[in-house]
């Protein structure tokens, strides 16, 4: 038996629409220290990886390893029908082929209940083991989404390079080019503006704009995005939550 | 011209 209660809707409802429009369907893989997704885009080219740890939920219970199969697209449909405020408990029982999915509304007297059907999917799993990081650099998640809408207007391409003190962001394209160059920098009063770079080699490499279009639909997870570089390897674009995290894994670009 | 890498390149060179 499964039971997660989260204290707000909003948190699931943030974590489904980020993933949905990469990954059509996966499996929720339900321990008893949290929930995890591993999944692929239908181009192989950009990994989810989520990890949405026990602490996360108001109430958690996982009594046996279960997997779920689920439609992102159904998911969103029907967690869309609550509050972000509402407290927001899924279900399942072993070898469910159902998952349940209750409402509770903070003020009104109102209980909704819905039952999503589950799917059999049959995912490979890629094994993603630690990297090592040659640059990473923490800024605003905010910031970074604008960067990539900024960039993509000029070319299906963003090139990220990092030197010691600046990371720079171009793009090359038809109409003309453009840069933007981001430093690190404390902010003490609000610290989720700061900006940090940290280096062990400079890093040069290409990401795919309609990529990174789908992993800033994570922006509203996390004030924060950390972004890990390693020379001809993929980046890792991570947004962390209350006690989890949400993770892109996105294959370089390379040169002929 | 630039091409794509797939992650399998990377994650399960087998």
């Amino acid at each position: 038996m499964l039971e997660g209660k989260f204290e707000e809707a909003s948190l699931l409802k943030k974590i489904v629409e980020a993933m949905k429009d990469c990954v059509s369907s996966c499996n929720f893989n339900c321990t008893e220290n949290g929930i995890s997704v591993q999944a692929v885009d239908n181009s192989r080219v950009l990994l989810i990886s989520l990890l949405i740890e026990k602490d996360t939920f108001e109430e958690y219970r996982c009594d046996r390893n279960i997997t779920l199969g689920v439609g992102l697209g159904s998911l969103s449909k029907i967690i869309g029908n609550g509050a972000n405020s509402d407290y927001l408990t899924i279900s399942a029982d072993d070898d469910a082929d159902k998952l349940n999915i209750i409402f509770e509304d903070k003020v009104k007297d109102k209980i909704s209940e819905y039952n999503l059907k589950l799917l059999d999917i049959d995912a490979d799993l890629l094994d993603v083991g630690p990297m090592d990081t040659d640059a990473t650099i923490t800024l605003p998640s905010a910031d970074f989404a604008k960067i990539c809408k900024d960039m993509k207007v000029l070319s299906e391409s963003l090139q990220i390079i990092v030197t010691k003190d600046s990371a720079l962001f171009q793009s090359v394209g038809d109409i003309g080019t453009g840069n933007i160059v981001i430093r690190p920098k404390t902010d003490i009063d609000h610290p989720e503006e700061s900006v940090t770079i940290s280096l062990d080699k400079p890093i040069d490499l290409s990401f795919g704009s309609k990529y990174l279009s789908d992993i800033i639909k994570a922006t509203s997870l996390s004030q924060k995005v950390t972004i890990k570089l390693t020379d001809q390897s993929p980046g890792v674009f991570e947004y962390k939550l209350p006690s989890g995290y949400l993770r892109f894994y996105l294959a370089p670009k390379f040169d002929e | 011209p630039q091409y794509q890498y797939i992650l399998k390149l990377f994650f399960d060179p087998e």
